[in-house]
């Protein structure tokens, strides 16, 4: 790990009073390779790196510390900056119900996520409506329908018809149903598809959701800017929720995301289980992505 | 992508970014760099179009290197087994197959071997209908090994030429899970001995490092003998492969390129490291 590789680089360091520059260039060639070995995006460990460089040359080495424990102090303060709060809360409407879509690429994990959502606000005891949207996968309105049952929420569903038209629809259900949480599950698609992309903005122009959540595979390598990238310029995001972080990818894709949305990573999907959705905790997130 | 025309330490970094960028990997990268500044020192390279086509030689060295094409047995059915992490894109991949070897006038049998997932055996069974072939399936939540154990004698009793099992995503850390996987092998071998003759592993072309680690853990389990690279009519690489096949020799046998039943390819080298420096 990457304590480890710089006990190896700082041996030969004496490391009292502050960072020269040459340490620090020295440890930061370790933090770029950990990083992108992490799948971090290039030119976002570029930036990264630059801004490290500003706050370590010429800050004090703690008296506890050596010089490359120090450099990695200040990488892991950054990260968690960078990365922003634990924020696991989904935007309120004023008046139900409050409408959420779920957005990303074919097979990261909405319509499971769309699920655990669902048991998350039944927990707080809110009423929650899930809207079978995906009306392309082979047997996606099923798959919603055996989720909801296994935890009683009811599954919205107008079999094939338009996804905008069902989305519509929904919410005139939820409202006419006392439902106060919508969630709605749209197929996968790829940034670079116009036309579903267009479809995704006619469903916001219809129902307005009050939060547009990208989800995205904790294992997406250097991908990531750009789906984030495009999905935020299109739909303007509110959010990302980061799936499969129950495997043993280092999961630097949360910080490209984070990094060129500004968007807060709100849930973290831990398991395949309908439990398995956890409030995104930055600090454990940066300890991975440098470990 | 390359701007100027003449060769200078620029060149190399410009290439470096773009393997990484291409989800190549940072050693990887690194090591084709290395070869590349050798080769254009001995060669004299000073045209950056050159120095473009020579690392493009030194990829296709590592990807052309063996047999990509699907196993041929004597006897009949072939087994394929399919496996991979979570939401890559298996059980689309099985329709793509089946689909693949019905044009061949093939006769295919599936099995619905996920019997966790909501909806996978379902999921399945459109797939069927649409290339009109039957599916081997029990209740949901049912032993993937007895799926697997029904469905090779059902090959075998009604002479199906292509049997293609369907198992469950399942994250190659969850060691309980493999060991599920191991048994559904088992089972295979000891009713067709030789089968199954293809272990395929898909991979996400949008997955970066942790592809290695699946592989890793995916071959140890069950010795691969070929990878399918799905969603690369995305913007990502797939670029991992690189180093895949550099270091475990599993061939690529094909790639997705859509989600329709004829989005399947068999893998191209050549279109492939054009596409990485596209
Ligand atoms: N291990 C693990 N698996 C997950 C997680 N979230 C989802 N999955 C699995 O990932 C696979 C894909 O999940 P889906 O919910 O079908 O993904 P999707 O985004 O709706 O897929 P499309 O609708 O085809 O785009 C399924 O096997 C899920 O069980 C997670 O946090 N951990
Ligand atoms: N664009 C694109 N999408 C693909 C490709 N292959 C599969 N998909 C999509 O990826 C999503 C997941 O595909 P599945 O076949 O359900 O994946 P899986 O590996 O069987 O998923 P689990 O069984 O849940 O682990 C679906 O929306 C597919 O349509 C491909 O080559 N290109
Ligand atoms: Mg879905
Ligand atoms: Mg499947």
């Amino acid at each position: 790990n990457l304590s480890n590789k710089f006990q190896e680089v700082f041996k030969k360091l004496k490391g009292k009073g502050k960072l020269t520059e040459e340490d620090v260039n020295l440890a930061l060639r370790e933090v770029r390779i950990a990083l992108l070995e992490a799948d971090v995006n290039f030119q976002v460990v570029k930036d990264f790196i630059a801004k490290v460089k500003e706050k370590a040359v010429g800050h004090e080495v703690l008296e506890s510390l050596t010089p490359g424990q120090q450099v990695i102090k200040i990488v892991h303060e950054e990260l968690i900056n960078l990365m922003g709060k634990t924020n696991a809360k989904l935007n309120d409407a004023g008046s139900p119900p409050t409408i959420i879509m779920l957005v990303g690429l074919q097979g990261a994990g909405k319509t499971t996520t769309a699920a655990k959502l669902a048991h998350f606000l039944k927990k707080q005891g809110k009423k929650p409506l899930l809207v079978a949207a995906d009306i392309y996968r082979p047997a996606a309105i099923k798959q919603l329908q055996v989720l909801g049952d296994a935890i009683d929420v009811p599954v919205f569903t107008m079999g094939e018809q338009s996804p905008v038209d069902i989305a519509k629809a929904s919410i005139n259900f939820a409202k006419s149903n006392l439902k106060n949480y919508v969630i709605i599950d749209t197929a996968g698609r790829l940034h670079i598809n116009e036309e579903l992309m267009d479809e995704l903005k006619k469903i916001k122009e219809e129902v307005s959701p009050h939060e547009i959540l990208l989800v995205v595979d904790a294992m997406t390598g250097q991908d990531a800017v750009n789906v984030a990238k495009s999905f935020n310029e299109e739909l303007g995001l509110t959010g990302v929720i980061l799936t499969k972080l129950d495997g043993d990818t280092k999961g630097g894709a949360a910080l490209s995301v984070k990094a060129v949305t500004g968007c807060p990573i709100k849930f973290a999907g831990m398991g395949e289980k309908i439990e398995n959705l956890e409030p995104f905790y930055p600090d454990r997130m940066a300890s991975r992505i440098l470990g | 992508v390359l701007k100027k025309s003449t060769v200078d330490e620029e060149s190399f970094e410009k290439i470096e970014e773009i393997l990484i960028e291409g989800d190549v990997g940072v050693k990887p990268s690194l090591e084709l760099v290395e070869k590349l500044r050798k080769t254009a020192r001995e060669q004299r390279i000073t045209d950056s179009e050159q120095l473009k086509q020579v690392l493009k030689e030194e990829i296709l060295k590592i990807l052309e290197t063996g047999d990509n094409k699907l196993k041929n047995v004597a006897r009949t059915p072939l087994v394929i087994l399919v496996v991979g992490v979570n939401g890559v894109g298996k059980t689309t991949t099985i329709g793509k197959l089946a689909y693949y070897f019905k044009q061949q006038g093939k006769q295919v049998l599936l099995a619905a071997g996920d019997t966790f997932r909501a909806a996978a055996i379902e999921q399945l069974e459109i797939w069927g209908n649409r290339v009109g072939c039957q599916v081997i399936k029990q209740k949901e939540g049912s032993d993937p090994a007895a799926v697997a154990f029904d469905a090779v004698k059902a090959a075998i009793a009604r002479k199906i030429d292509v049997l293609i099992i369907d198992t469950a995503g399942r994250l190659h850390t969850k060691t309980n899970l493999m060991e599920e996987l191991r048994k559904v092998k088992r089972v295979v071998e000891r009713e067709l001995p030789g089968a199954p003759d293809e272990v395929l592993l898909v991979l996400d072309a949008t997955t970066g490092q942790n592809a290695f680690s699946q592989v890793e853990y995916f071959n140890k389990a069950l010795d691969l003998t070929g990878l399918v690279l799905t969603k690369l009519d995305g913007t990502a690489k797939g670029g991992v492969i690189i180093g895949i096949k550099s270091s475990y020799q599993i061939p690529i046998k094909f790639i997705g390129v859509g989600e329709k039943m004829d989005d399947l390819r068999p893998f191209d080298p050549q279109e492939f490291v054009e596409a990485l420096f596209a």
